[in-house]
Protein backbone atom coordinates (compact mmCIF):
# COMPACT_ATOMS: atom_id res chain seq x y z
CA UNK A 1 0.00 0.00 0.00
CA UNK A 2 0.87 3.45 -1.07
CA UNK A 3 -0.54 6.71 0.44
CA UNK A 4 0.18 10.57 0.52
CA UNK A 5 -1.29 13.53 2.60
CA UNK A 6 -0.95 17.19 1.79
CA UNK A 7 -2.09 20.91 2.97
CA UNK A 8 -1.28 23.17 0.37
CA UNK A 9 -0.75 27.02 0.65
CA UNK A 10 -4.67 27.80 0.87
CA UNK A 11 -4.69 25.13 3.60
CA UNK A 12 -6.40 22.88 1.20
CA UNK A 13 -6.07 19.45 2.90
CA UNK A 14 -6.34 15.89 1.51
CA UNK A 15 -5.18 12.89 1.10
CA UNK A 16 -5.03 9.43 -1.53
CA UNK A 17 -3.89 5.78 -0.86
CA UNK A 18 -3.42 2.90 -3.34
CA UNK A 19 -2.94 -0.63 -2.99
CA UNK A 20 -2.70 -4.51 -4.44
CA UNK A 21 -3.92 -5.34 -1.25
CA UNK A 22 -3.03 -8.95 1.15
CA UNK A 23 -0.47 -11.41 -0.36
CA UNK A 24 -2.96 -14.36 -1.76
CA UNK A 25 -6.36 -12.63 -1.09
CA UNK A 26 -9.37 -14.12 -2.31
CA UNK A 27 -10.93 -12.80 -5.25
CA UNK A 28 -13.18 -9.60 -5.11
CA UNK A 29 -11.43 -8.89 -1.18
CA UNK A 30 -11.47 -5.44 -0.90
CA UNK A 31 -9.39 -4.08 2.12
CA UNK A 32 -9.91 -1.19 4.13
CA UNK A 33 -7.54 1.31 1.54
CA UNK A 34 -11.11 2.07 -0.49
CA UNK A 35 -13.20 2.80 2.45
CA UNK A 36 -13.25 6.04 3.63
CA UNK A 37 -12.58 6.48 7.26
CA UNK A 38 -10.30 3.51 7.05
CA UNK A 39 -8.14 3.91 4.01
CA UNK A 40 -7.97 7.97 4.45
CA UNK A 41 -9.59 10.76 5.42
CA UNK A 42 -9.14 14.49 5.02
CA UNK A 43 -11.03 17.33 6.52
CA UNK A 44 -9.75 21.03 6.49
CA UNK A 45 -11.20 21.58 9.97
CA UNK A 46 -9.53 18.56 11.10
CA UNK A 47 -6.63 17.30 9.03
CA UNK A 48 -5.92 13.97 6.97
CA UNK A 49 -4.51 10.85 7.31
CA UNK A 50 -3.64 8.16 4.51
CA UNK A 51 -3.19 4.17 6.41
CA UNK A 52 -1.50 1.34 5.74
CA UNK A 53 -1.40 -2.43 7.06
CA UNK A 54 -3.96 -5.17 7.98
CA UNK A 55 -6.57 -3.89 6.13
CA UNK A 56 -9.81 -6.15 8.07
CA UNK A 57 -8.42 -4.61 11.66
CA UNK A 58 -7.95 -1.21 9.73
CA UNK A 59 -11.52 -1.40 8.82
CA UNK A 60 -12.89 -2.35 12.19
CA UNK A 61 -11.31 0.81 13.86
CA UNK A 62 -11.51 2.84 11.32
CA UNK A 63 -8.45 3.81 11.72
CA UNK A 64 -8.14 7.17 9.51
CA UNK A 65 -11.42 8.54 11.52
CA UNK A 66 -10.48 7.54 14.56
CA UNK A 67 -7.17 9.71 14.61
CA UNK A 68 -8.85 12.75 13.17
CA UNK A 69 -11.49 12.23 16.52
CA UNK A 70 -8.35 12.09 18.68
CA UNK A 71 -6.89 15.24 17.55
CA UNK A 72 -10.34 17.28 17.56
CA UNK A 73 -10.34 16.57 20.97
CA UNK A 74 -6.66 18.09 21.14
CA UNK A 75 -3.87 15.58 20.95
CA UNK A 76 -1.09 16.09 18.66
CA UNK A 77 -0.44 14.35 14.98
CA UNK A 78 1.76 11.94 16.88
CA UNK A 79 -0.64 11.36 20.07
CA UNK A 80 -3.41 10.88 18.12
CA UNK A 81 -1.58 8.36 15.80
CA UNK A 82 -0.09 6.33 18.50
CA UNK A 83 -3.46 6.22 19.78
CA UNK A 84 -5.25 5.04 17.09
CA UNK A 85 -2.50 2.05 16.14
CA UNK A 86 -2.44 1.47 19.69
CA UNK A 87 -5.78 0.79 19.79
CA UNK A 88 -6.24 -0.98 16.31
CA UNK A 89 -3.46 -3.37 18.29
CA UNK A 90 -4.91 -3.98 21.31
CA UNK A 91 -8.70 -4.33 20.24
CA UNK A 92 -8.37 -6.62 17.39
CA UNK A 93 -4.81 -7.58 17.24
CA UNK A 94 -3.88 -5.56 13.85
CA UNK A 95 -0.54 -3.66 12.86
CA UNK A 96 -0.15 -1.06 10.60
CA UNK A 97 0.97 2.64 10.10
CA UNK A 98 -0.60 5.77 9.31
CA UNK A 99 1.21 9.45 7.58
CA UNK A 100 -1.04 12.33 9.29
CA UNK A 101 -1.46 15.88 8.96
CA UNK A 102 -3.30 19.12 10.71
CA UNK A 103 -4.51 22.26 9.23
CA UNK A 104 -1.40 23.80 10.50
CA UNK A 105 1.04 21.40 8.73
CA UNK A 106 2.31 19.37 11.91
CA UNK A 107 3.14 16.30 10.52
CA UNK A 108 3.67 12.41 12.04
CA UNK A 109 4.46 9.36 10.05
CA UNK A 110 3.85 6.74 13.06
CA UNK A 111 3.92 2.37 12.75
CA UNK A 112 3.12 -0.18 14.96
CA UNK A 113 4.46 -2.86 12.47
CA UNK A 114 8.53 -3.13 12.66
CA UNK A 115 9.02 -1.07 9.50
CA UNK A 116 6.91 1.70 7.85
CA UNK A 117 8.84 3.36 4.70
CA UNK A 118 7.73 7.18 4.30
CA UNK A 119 9.52 10.69 3.59
CA UNK A 120 7.86 14.12 4.14
CA UNK A 121 8.96 17.51 2.46
CA UNK A 122 8.21 20.70 4.12
CA UNK A 123 10.08 24.30 4.24
CA UNK A 124 13.10 22.49 1.86
CA UNK A 125 13.86 19.81 3.97
CA UNK A 126 13.10 16.53 3.16
CA UNK A 127 12.42 13.77 6.03
CA UNK A 128 12.59 10.37 5.71
CA UNK A 129 12.40 6.98 7.53
CA UNK A 130 11.93 3.16 8.04
CA UNK A 131 12.90 1.49 10.99
CA UNK A 132 10.97 2.57 14.17
CA UNK A 133 12.60 5.99 15.84
CA UNK A 134 14.57 6.12 12.20
CA UNK A 135 14.02 10.37 11.26
CA UNK A 136 16.86 11.42 8.43
CA UNK A 137 16.57 14.88 7.34
CA UNK A 138 18.15 16.14 3.87
CA UNK A 139 18.03 19.44 1.97
CA UNK A 140 15.01 19.29 -0.87
CA UNK B 1 4.77 25.31 7.92
CA UNK B 2 2.65 25.35 5.10
CA UNK B 3 2.80 23.61 2.49
CA UNK B 4 3.64 20.01 3.33
CA UNK B 5 3.41 16.51 2.28
CA UNK B 6 3.92 13.64 3.82
CA UNK B 7 4.32 10.07 2.03
CA UNK B 8 4.15 5.98 2.66
CA UNK B 9 4.87 2.85 1.04
CA UNK B 10 3.47 0.66 3.24
CA UNK B 11 3.72 -1.13 6.72
CA UNK B 12 5.09 -4.22 6.85
CA UNK B 13 8.16 -6.27 6.10
CA UNK B 14 10.85 -4.53 3.98
CA UNK B 15 13.63 -7.06 3.18
CA UNK B 16 17.01 -5.53 3.51
CA UNK B 17 17.71 -5.80 0.03
CA UNK B 18 15.19 -3.77 -0.80
CA UNK B 19 15.39 -0.75 1.80
CA UNK B 20 17.46 1.20 -0.31
CA UNK B 21 14.80 0.91 -3.01
CA UNK B 22 12.13 1.61 -0.42
CA UNK B 23 13.06 4.61 1.02
CA UNK B 24 14.43 6.52 -2.42
CA UNK B 25 11.08 5.73 -3.72
CA UNK B 26 9.28 8.03 -1.08
CA UNK B 27 11.45 10.45 -1.55
CA UNK B 28 11.54 11.37 -4.92
CA UNK B 29 7.74 10.89 -4.73
CA UNK B 30 7.43 13.48 -1.60
CA UNK B 31 9.75 15.62 -3.60
CA UNK B 32 7.24 15.84 -6.48
CA UNK B 33 4.31 16.55 -4.87
CA UNK B 34 6.17 19.31 -2.92
CA UNK B 35 7.62 20.47 -6.36
CA UNK B 36 4.00 20.58 -7.15
CA UNK B 37 2.98 22.54 -3.87
CA UNK B 38 5.49 25.06 -4.18
CA UNK B 39 4.76 26.09 -7.49
CA UNK B 40 1.21 27.03 -6.37
CA UNK B 41 -0.90 23.45 -6.88
CA UNK B 42 -3.55 22.01 -5.37
CA UNK B 43 -3.14 19.29 -2.29
CA UNK B 44 -5.17 16.99 -4.49
CA UNK B 45 -2.79 17.30 -7.30
CA UNK B 46 0.16 16.98 -4.94
CA UNK B 47 -0.79 13.69 -3.36
CA UNK B 48 -2.21 12.24 -6.17
CA UNK B 49 1.28 13.12 -8.15
CA UNK B 50 3.02 11.33 -5.08
CA UNK B 51 0.87 8.02 -5.24
CA UNK B 52 1.22 7.86 -9.43
CA UNK B 53 5.05 7.85 -8.59
CA UNK B 54 4.36 4.71 -6.35
CA UNK B 55 2.04 2.96 -8.49
CA UNK B 56 4.48 3.14 -11.40
CA UNK B 57 7.55 2.28 -9.48
CA UNK B 58 7.81 -1.75 -9.07
CA UNK B 59 8.80 -1.97 -5.53
CA UNK B 60 5.74 -0.87 -3.99
CA UNK B 61 2.76 -2.50 -3.58
CA UNK B 62 0.22 -0.38 -5.56
CA UNK B 63 -0.20 -0.33 -9.38
CA UNK B 64 2.99 -2.13 -10.80
CA UNK B 65 3.99 -4.19 -8.11
CA UNK B 66 0.89 -5.12 -6.63
CA UNK B 67 0.94 -8.49 -4.40
CA UNK B 68 -0.81 -11.24 -6.06
CA UNK B 69 -4.86 -12.95 -5.12
CA UNK B 70 -4.87 -16.45 -4.95
CA UNK B 71 -5.74 -16.78 -8.38
CA UNK B 72 -1.96 -14.89 -9.24
CA UNK B 73 -4.14 -12.18 -10.40
CA UNK B 74 -3.77 -8.34 -9.28
CA UNK B 75 -6.69 -6.70 -8.31
CA UNK B 76 -6.26 -2.75 -6.89
CA UNK B 77 -7.90 -0.53 -4.70
CA UNK B 78 -7.34 3.09 -4.09
CA UNK B 79 -8.98 6.21 -2.30
CA UNK B 80 -8.48 10.09 -2.96
CA UNK B 81 -10.68 12.87 -0.39
CA UNK B 82 -10.86 16.17 -0.68
CA UNK B 83 -10.78 17.98 2.78
CA UNK B 84 -12.13 21.05 1.24
CA UNK B 85 -15.47 19.68 0.39
CA UNK B 86 -15.21 16.45 1.91
CA UNK B 87 -15.76 14.82 -1.75
CA UNK B 88 -14.01 11.42 -2.56
CA UNK B 89 -13.86 9.18 -5.06
CA UNK B 90 -12.73 5.33 -4.62
CA UNK B 91 -12.23 2.41 -6.79
CA UNK B 92 -11.74 -1.56 -5.47
CA UNK B 93 -10.79 -4.84 -7.02
CA UNK B 94 -10.01 -2.60 -10.37
CA UNK B 95 -8.01 -4.43 -12.84
CA UNK B 96 -5.63 -3.66 -16.23
CA UNK B 97 -5.38 -0.23 -15.23
CA UNK B 98 -1.55 1.15 -14.54
CA UNK B 99 -3.03 4.52 -12.06
CA UNK B 100 -5.99 3.28 -10.23
CA UNK B 101 -5.09 6.69 -8.41
CA UNK B 102 -6.43 8.26 -11.20
CA UNK B 103 -9.41 6.55 -11.80
CA UNK B 104 -10.33 7.29 -7.94
CA UNK B 105 -9.85 10.94 -8.69
CA UNK B 106 -12.32 10.45 -11.85
CA UNK B 107 -14.79 8.90 -9.76
CA UNK B 108 -14.70 11.93 -7.55
CA UNK B 109 -14.56 14.34 -10.07
CA UNK B 110 -16.84 12.65 -13.03
CA UNK B 111 -19.47 10.81 -10.90
CA UNK B 112 -22.18 11.23 -7.93
CA UNK B 113 -20.93 7.98 -6.53
CA UNK B 114 -18.47 7.25 -3.78
CA UNK B 115 -16.37 4.05 -5.08
CA UNK B 116 -16.75 1.68 -8.39
CA UNK B 117 -15.80 -1.62 -7.93
CA UNK B 118 -14.55 -4.55 -10.55
CA UNK B 119 -15.97 -4.95 -13.97
CA UNK B 120 -18.17 -1.26 -13.21
CA UNK B 121 -14.72 0.44 -12.67
CA UNK B 122 -12.84 -0.88 -15.40
CA UNK B 123 -15.91 -0.24 -17.78
CA UNK B 124 -15.65 3.65 -15.94
CA UNK B 125 -12.06 3.62 -16.89
CA UNK B 126 -12.70 2.85 -20.71
CA UNK B 127 -15.50 5.33 -20.70
CA UNK B 128 -12.54 7.74 -19.11
CA UNK B 129 -10.51 6.95 -21.52
CA UNK B 130 -7.61 5.41 -19.19
CA UNK B 131 -6.17 2.81 -21.26
CA UNK B 132 -6.09 -0.73 -20.73
CA UNK B 133 -2.90 -2.74 -20.25
CA UNK B 134 -1.78 -6.11 -19.83
CA UNK B 135 -2.28 -7.89 -16.65
CA UNK B 136 1.68 -9.05 -17.44
CA UNK B 137 3.21 -5.33 -17.39
CA UNK B 138 1.70 -5.29 -13.63
CA UNK B 139 3.05 -8.29 -12.35
CA UNK B 140 7.11 -8.33 -10.87
CA UNK B 141 9.34 -11.40 -10.17
CA UNK B 142 9.66 -10.47 -6.71
CA UNK B 143 5.24 -10.32 -6.38
CA UNK B 144 5.42 -13.88 -8.17
CA UNK B 145 7.67 -15.53 -5.99
CA UNK B 146 5.89 -14.29 -2.77
CA UNK B 147 2.59 -15.46 -4.57
CA UNK B 148 3.88 -19.16 -4.75
CA UNK B 149 5.50 -19.22 -1.51
CA UNK B 150 2.54 -18.45 0.07
CA UNK B 151 0.70 -20.79 -1.71
CA UNK B 152 2.08 -23.84 0.23
CA UNK B 153 -0.05 -25.26 2.41
CA UNK B 154 -0.03 -23.28 6.17
CA UNK B 155 1.43 -20.69 4.90
CA UNK B 156 0.77 -17.62 6.94
CA UNK B 157 0.27 -14.59 4.22
CA UNK B 158 -0.64 -11.99 6.71
CA UNK B 159 2.56 -12.48 9.11
CA UNK B 160 4.65 -12.78 5.59
CA UNK B 161 3.36 -8.96 4.47
CA UNK B 162 3.10 -7.46 8.02
CA UNK B 163 5.65 -9.27 10.15
CA UNK B 164 5.29 -9.98 13.82
CA UNK B 165 3.89 -7.37 16.25
CA UNK B 166 6.15 -4.56 16.76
Amino acid sequence: TVGAVAVDSEGNISCATSTGGMLNKMEGRVGDTSCIGSGGYADNNLGAVSTTGAGEAIMKVTLARLILFHMERGQSVEAASDLGLAYMKSRVGGLGGVVTVDPQGHWAARFSSLQMVWAAAQKDTLHYGLYTGEHFTQSI
Amino acid sequence: MLPVVVVHGGAGIVPRERSEKSTSGVCSAARAAYAILQGGGSSMDAVVEAVIQLEKNPTFNAGCGSVLNAKGDVEMDALVMDGKTLSSGAVSAVRYIANPIQLARLVMEETSHACLTAEGANQFAQAMGVPEIPQESLITEYSRMRWIKNLAPGANPVESQMGKMG
